[in-house]
């Protein structure tokens, strides 16, 4: 039975794909079979992974638009039991596309159907808006994670997210719950960094994950070598976070 | 006459309302009058010069979508010659309200047809997507000012926005140019860093302004006291940084 777990943050630049990608590779790495879904047309998970979009026939794009049946999007990447449905160019113009198409929030959610039980999860990398995209996601996805970066602007749009949280629960997706709130490029040596996880953890009371993923270049080189952070720097504090956050996942 | 700059990259977090408030303010200390329009539905730049959205009753939402005059929506801010075009939480679903009207791309630069002139200088902060908010900044605007972060992700949508601003400049706004690419979030001791800023400056050749923004963590806190890093801390390298932009702005 798979968990549908939707990265989502209208807020730019949180850490939603390094999420995707590395605790997509840390699940699979502790032996769970994973599908991560690139919902953003900048297709950033797609080249995290290694993939060359300008290869690919076949994205979410037809999944979405076309009906293409799920399993014919599917990719294997360099790891095992990690898998990716890669985003493409034409995925820039789906939002508004989808607008005019007949249960146009169901299409995600209609498309995983029949595939998403091959699976012991599936995670949703949404782009930074709350547009169709993330509509979409958040009505196929059983729980939402939300990654906060620790910085000051990331509070402010936390609100607007939720109350979209709640209208999808109550319209779209009756069972989408909080998989957890999980706070990125955590600097302990800045006052900042500790004001808003101070904040955060009393806003979010015991919904917010234990693991801090650590500000750390590394995370941020990984992607320029198409790998993961397990691949990439095994031994490093990112790398330790992204394999401390999948137990947690993994307990609940 | 004004010159009217839109700040616009589909990539999240990279450093477009920073530059906003940041660059706004030092073009109005130097001596320019200035007003920023916050095209973002998370209205950071609103919250980052210190006003409170909850007690805002006029906004951009209405320069678009009801035909407001712009002078009526203009707010002073805490700085001399610096004004601001607030957003609301409203303009969230503005994207697909405007999709439906007509010359949906033309509502901004209409709406500031009467007004710009007052001002030396009109900076658009866009939203994280290239949607109708941005595609308005861009039909608006004389000119594009590019942030790019300096790291791996950074590049990998620049072609998909240069393809953008052609078509704008194409279909909806032939006077439309590149005011510069901007490197931002510098950190020098960083390869990676080091090698972003060597692919942007051989990509763009010349259009990169001198100025790289360096990371900061002084430009991060001064949004939380609601202040521009030239009031916060006016001896920083950040604030030092963009005085030397607004200058390199100011010599085109
Ligand atoms: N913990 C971290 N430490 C340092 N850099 C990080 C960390 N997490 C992410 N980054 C870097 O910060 C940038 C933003 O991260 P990422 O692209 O994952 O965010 P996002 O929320 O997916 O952005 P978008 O809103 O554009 O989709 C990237 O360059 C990434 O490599
Ligand atoms: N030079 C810098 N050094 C350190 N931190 C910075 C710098 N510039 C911006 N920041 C911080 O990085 C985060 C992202 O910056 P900002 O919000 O300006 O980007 P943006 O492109 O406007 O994001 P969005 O895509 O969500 O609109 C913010 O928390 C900001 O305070
Ligand atoms: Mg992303
Ligand atoms: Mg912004």
């Amino acid at each position: 039975m798979a968990r549908v777990i939707a990265l989502a943050n209208q807020k730019g630049g949180v850490g939603k794909t390094t999420t995707a990608v590395n605790l997509g590779a840390a699940l699979a790495h502790l032996g769970n079979k994973t599908l991560i879904v690139d919902l953003d047309p900048q297709g950033n998970a797609t080249i995290g992974l290694g993939v060359d979009r300008s290869e690919l026939s076949l994205s979410v794009y037809q999944l979405l638009l076309e009906e293409l049946p799920a399993q014919e999007a599917v990719l294997p990447t360099k790891y095992q039991r990690l898998f990716l449905i890669p985003s493409t160019i034409e995925l820039a113009g789906a939002e508004i596309e989808l607008v005019a198409m007949v249960s146009r929030e169901y299409r995600l959610q209609e498309a995983l159907k029949d595939i998403k039980d091959g699976y012991d999860f599936v995670l949703l990398d949404c782009p930074p808006s709350l547009g169709l995209l993330t509509i979409n996601a958040m009505t196929a996805a059983d729980s939402i994670l939300i990654p906060i970066q620790c910085e000051f602007y990331a509070l402010e749009g936390v609100t607007q997210l939720l109350n979209t949280i709640n209208l999808v629960r109550r319209r779209l997706n009756p069972r989408l719950e909080l998989e957890g709130v999980l706070l990125t490029m955590f600097d302990g040596r800045t006052t900042l960094s500790q004001d808003v996880e101070r904040d955060v953890r009393a806003v979010f009371e015991g919904r917010v994950f234990r693991s801090n993923i650590p500000r750390s270049v590394r995370l941020a080189e990984a992607p320029s070598h198409g790998k993961s952070i397990l691949e990439y720097e095994p031994h490093s504090r990112g790398a330790q976070a992204y394999l401390a956050l999948a137990k947690e996942v993994l307990e609940k």
